[in-house]
């Protein structure tokens, strides 16, 4: 463990912890999408088969079951809580995304770390967590303005792995035989996604305005 | 120990 691992799973839990927050202070999950929800539990449940069979530690175990669990809570949230689900908009989120899932997964069958089952749908969920943001920009940029919690939840989201860049940097540096092609490819490929809204969103905050994406 | 190709990483 470094610091910007560290830092990197601590930006990731405060993205988390930003989410639940606005959904349950504010009852409502407009500006969200399901999506990109939908495909956070999948990137969780498709990475962490190894829950059970291989114990690494106690963080380890514990954040694994925190992302399990809160992404699979949000998604349940916004389908079936009988409040929040009436602020979801349905008819913006509308990106189809199996186009994405079929693709990473293919990928996945073709390149990955070693041919087996686990290390398959480790590979696919590297992948598909790289785009699994991109429902939620287009959102944001259909829904127009953004509210505070919204902006700070996909600022911290895209901020974590680029702390995880450092870190296979620092890793790849300090360790003989640490080699990761597919996360750090991966990773690079997910924090470009982000740079045009961490761009608003500088913006934004130098400005003192609302974050406003443009359409 | 896990070897360091092992997914230590979340």
């Amino acid at each position: 463990m470094n610091i910007f691992r560290l830092a990197g799973d601590m930006t990731h839990l405060i993205s988390v912890l930003v989410l639940l927050l606005k959904i349950y202070a504010t009852k409502s999950c407009s500006g969200i999408s399901l999506k990109t929800q939908e495909l956070y539990a999948m990137v969780f449940l498709a990475r962490y088969l190894d829950l059970f069979s291989d114990f690494i530690s106690l963080y380890n175990t514990v954040m694994k079951l925190v992302f399990i669990g809160s992404s699979l809570a949000i998604v349940w949230c916004m389908r079936y809580h009988r409040v929040v689900r009436r602020s979801y908009d349905r008819e913006l989120d509308t990106f189809r995304y199996w186009i994405l899932v079929g693709a990473c997964f293919t990928l996945a069958l073709v390149l990955h770390e070693k041919f087996s089952f686990q290390e398959v749908f480790w590979a696919f969920s590297i992948y598909l967590e790289a785009v699994a943001i991109l429902p939620q920009l287009v959102l944001l940029q259909r829904s127009g303005n953004v509210d505070n919690l919204t902006g700070q939840y996909v600022f911290f989201l895209g901020a974590y792995r680029a702390f995880y860049i450092l870190n296979w940097i620092y890793r790849y540096l300090t360790e003989p035989r640490f080699t990761r092609w597919i996360s750090c490819v991966s990773g690079l490929v997910q924090t470009a996604l982000y740079a045009d809204f961490f761009y608003y969103y500088f913006i934004s905050w130098k400005n003192n305005a609302k974050l406003q994406l443009p359409a | 120990a896990k070897t360091d190709s092992a997914k230590d990483e979340l």
